[in-house]
C-alpha cells in the first residue's frame, strides 16, 4: 500500500458517500444514470468474488465488501426508493455495446486462461467504460448539479491517482499490471473532458454547464 | 514480477 493507493482508494469511498447523500438529501436520483450504476454492480461483483478464495488483507476485504453492498444499495435506492425521480427517457446509452467488447478483451487479453482470471479482467475494462452512459446522459442535459459534479470528480480521482501508484510500485516492488494499466489510463482518459468544465467552472463557483 | 497471481488491488 502506497499513499497514491490510499488516497486512491479513499476518494472512490467518497464518491460513493457523495453520491449516497445527494439522494437522501434531495430525495431524488435525478441527473444520475441507473445504466452506470448497474454496471459497477456488475464490475463488483465480478471483481470481488475473490472473497471467497483469496485473502489480501482485512482492509482490502472490507472495502471489497463496501462497494459491493453500497453498489447494490444504491440501484435499490434509484429502482425502488426513489423510482419516480429517474427518467430513463434520457438514461438511453445502449451498454450492450459496453458489454461485448469488454467480453472479447477480457478473453483476449488475461493473466491465465481461467474463469475466475478472465472475469478479472471483464470486470477491469468493464469499469473503464462504465462511466460512458452517465456521460452521455451529462452531455444530454447539458448540466448537472454541484453535488453531482463532486461525486464525479471523487470518482474520476480515484483511478487517475491509480496511476502514480503503478509507477511507484514499478521503482520500488519491480511490478506491472499492463492490463489495470491500460485499462486505467483509458479510464482516466474519459474523464479528462469532465475534470477540465469541473476545474474551470464549478471549482470557480459557477454551474456546471456546458457549452451548447 | 508478473501480476497475475496477486490481484492485490481493489
Amino acid at each position: 500500500m502506497n499513499i497514491f493507493r490510499f488516497l486512491g482508494d479513499l476518494s472512490h469511498l467518497a464518491s460513493i458517500f457523495i453520491l449516497l447523500h445527494k439522494i437522501q438529501t434531495t430525495r431524488s436520483c435525478r441527473g444520475i444514470s441507473f445504466r452506470t450504476q448497474a454496471l459497477y454492480v456488475v464490475v463488483f461483483i465480478a471483481r470481488y468474488l475473490d472473497l471467497f478464495f483469496r485473502y489480501v488483507s482485512l482492509y482490502n476485504s472490507a472495502m471489497k465488501l463496501f462497494f459491493i453492498a453500497s453498489s447494490c444499495y444504491i440501484l435499490y435506492l434509484m429502482k425502488i426508493r426513489y423510482r419516480p425521480t429517474h427518467d430513463p427517457s434520457i438514461d438511453t446509452f445502449r451498454v450492450e455495446y459496453l458489454l461485448a467488447p469488454c467480453l472479447i478483451l477480457a478473453l483476449i487479453f488475461n493473466y491465465k486462461f481461467n474463469f475466475a482470471e478472465v472475469l478479472w479482467s471483464f470486470s477491469i475494462w468493464l469499469e473503464a467504460v462504465a462511466i460512458l452512459p452517465q456521460l452521455f446522459m451529462l452531455q444530454r442535459t447539458g448540466e448537472a448539479e454541484n453535488i453531482t459534479t463532486h461525486y464525479l470528480a471523487a470518482l474520476g480521482a480515484y483511478r487517475a491517482l491509480y496511476i502514480p501508484n503503478w509507477i511507484y510500485r514499478y521503482f520500488t516492488e519491480g511490478l506491472v499490471d499492463p492490463i489495470a494499466v491500460t485499462a486505467g489510463i483509458v479510464q482516466t482518459g474519459l474523464y479528462l473532458d469532465f475534470f477540465y468544465v469541473y476545474f474551470t467552472k464549478v471549482l470557480q463557483g459557477q454551474k456546471f454547464e456546458l457549452p451548447a | 514480477r508478473h501480476p497475475s497471481s496477486t490481484h492485490d488491488e481493489l
